[in-house]
Parts: structure tokens; C-alpha cells; sequence
């Protein structure tokens, strides 16, 4: 969250049994960004590691009013950064976690 | 509960709900 001021989490546990993953994104520095958004609000939503892109959900929030347009490129970031974070946890687990 | 709201776009389920306030930082 430092460099875009927007934090993302695992909203359940990742039991790593599917490619799906529940995430939750949220505003945790609001001067890091430059649009108007919702301040104490969490988004909760499903990542799909196989078929979603974080540019897509990030697009599709811009498109919801959750962020604006100039905000799009950091929402993306946060997501990619954690769900890189989550692949690389995933892959040092052994097989049928 | 009446303070998470749903919002769908591009079969993309979103759901909002306030921040707890033990994650918010101090800004």
C-alpha cells in the first residue's frame, strides 16, 4: 500500500484448492490519490488467477464510480502486486496443500 | 447487513462495506 496508498487482502483464507480468490481492496492513504473516491469503504470482490486480469477489475471499478479514471493505473497496480504476492505463496506450498 | 451494498458490473460482483476501523490508518 505505501506507493499507491491503496491496500489489498486476501478476504478469506486461500486455501489454495481453486483459482478463484476473494479479495478486498481499500483506500489506505487517500492523499496518494488523484481522482474522487470513497473513503472508508471496503470492495470486496472475486479474482479469478486464471482468467481475470487486474487491469479488467480495476477498469470495472472505475466504471462502478468506486475510483476515478486516474486512479485506474494504481488500482491495477495494487492488485497485480498482491496477486503476484499470493501466486509466489501458493507455489512454495507443497502439492495438496 | 444494511451498511454492505452490492454492486454489479460486468458480472463482476462488488461488495462494499465500511472499513474497519482498526484498518484504517492514520491519515
Amino acid at each position: 500500500a505505501e506507493d499507491t496508498g491503496l491496500r489489498v487482502e486476501l478476504a478469506e483464507e486461500d486455501d489454495c484448492s481453486n483459482s478463484s480468490l476473494a479479495l478486498r481492496l481499500w483506500v489506505e492513504d487517500p492523499k496518494k490519490l488523484k481522482g474522487k473516491h470513497k473513503d472508508n469503504e471496503a470492495i470486496e470482490f472475486s479474482f479469478n488467477l486464471e482468467t481475470d486480469t487486474p487491469e479488467e477489475v480495476a477498469y470495472e471499478m472505475v466504471k462502478s464510480g468506486f475510483f476515478h479514471e486516474s486512479d485506474s493505473k494504481a488500482v491495477a497496480k495494487s492488485i497485480r502486486d498482491r496477486v503476484t504476492l499470493i501466486k509466489k505463496t501458493r507455489e512454495k506450498k507443497p502439492a495438496g496443500w | 447487513s444494511s451498511l454492505t451494498q452490492v454492486v454489479h458490473s460486468a458480472g463482476r460482483r462488488f461488495i462494499v462495506s465500511p472499513v474497519p476501523e482498526s484498518r484504517l490508518r492514520e491519515s
